[in-house]
């Protein structure tokens, strides 16, 4: 464990409690994309199937319990409780052009072809593009809630600082792993005009807003 | 090259 990989990890979970927090505050999920939120549940789940069979350590399956219970209870709130405010006219992108090329992907380019590491891929290459869906949602508003962006700042950011980790151990540790960092790599690209307007507005206590 | 470690990673 290092210092990048910490804060990567808190950020990460920083930014399903602010979303968790934003849905039952305003008791509406107004801006958010329920299909992103589908594809990360999907992330967890094909990525923690170990969990049960391989302890690495407490923290370790503390965190994977915490990630997989609140993704789905992200879906839970937004698809059964606060169904309602589900703004589904935004949400349209195809979630199929993702997860079909990155699920053949996963079986072309992986590590060891067995199904726990193939599915492990999978989760990676999936992570990678699952934000899509809601940086498009925004792009069509033309807008976010202000705690909207910061969780997306927060999801945006456990990610640059696994890159960290990832030069971290590189050097002091001899870790590499080539698909992760890839994918890790195109997902934090993937921010870049997000983090661009968030720090340039909401840094400056504007709202987030798309230039028209 | 990847070393074999276990996947700590979350």
């Amino acid at each position: 464990m290092n210092v990048f990989r910490l804060t990567g990890d808190i950020a990460h979970l920083l930014a399903i409690i602010l979303l968790l927090m934003k849905i039952w505050k305003t008791r509406s999920c107004a801006g958010v994309s329920g299909k992103s939120q589908m594809m990360f549940a999907l992330v967890f789940t094909t990525r923690y199937l170990d969990l049960i069979t391989n302890f690495i350590s407490l923290y370790n399956t503390t965190m994977k319990m915490i990630f997989i219970a609140s993704s789905y209870g992200t879906l839970y709130l937004m698809f059964l409780k606060f169904r309602a405010t589900y703004d589904s006219n935004h949400d349209t992108f195809r979630m199929e052009f993702l997860v079909v090329p990155v699920a053949g992907l996963s079986f072309l380019v992986n590590h060891d072809f067995s199904p726990l590491e193939i599915l492990w891929t999978f989760s990676i290459y999936l992570e990678s593009v699952a934000i899509l869906p809601q940086l498009f949602m925004i792009s069509k508003t033309g807008e976010a809630e202000t705690i909207t962006s910061h969780y997306l700042f927060a999801l945006g950011s456990y990610r640059a600082l696994y890159i960290l980790n990832w030069v971290y151990r590189f050097y002091f540790e001899g870790f590499f792993d080539l698909i992760a960092v890839v994918a890790g790599c195109v997902q934090t690209v993937l921010y870049c005009d997000f983090f661009y307007l968030y720090i340039t507005k909401v840094w400056k206590g504007k709202k987030l807003t798309l230039p028209a | 090259k990847k070393k074999k470690g276990k996947k700590d990673e979350l």
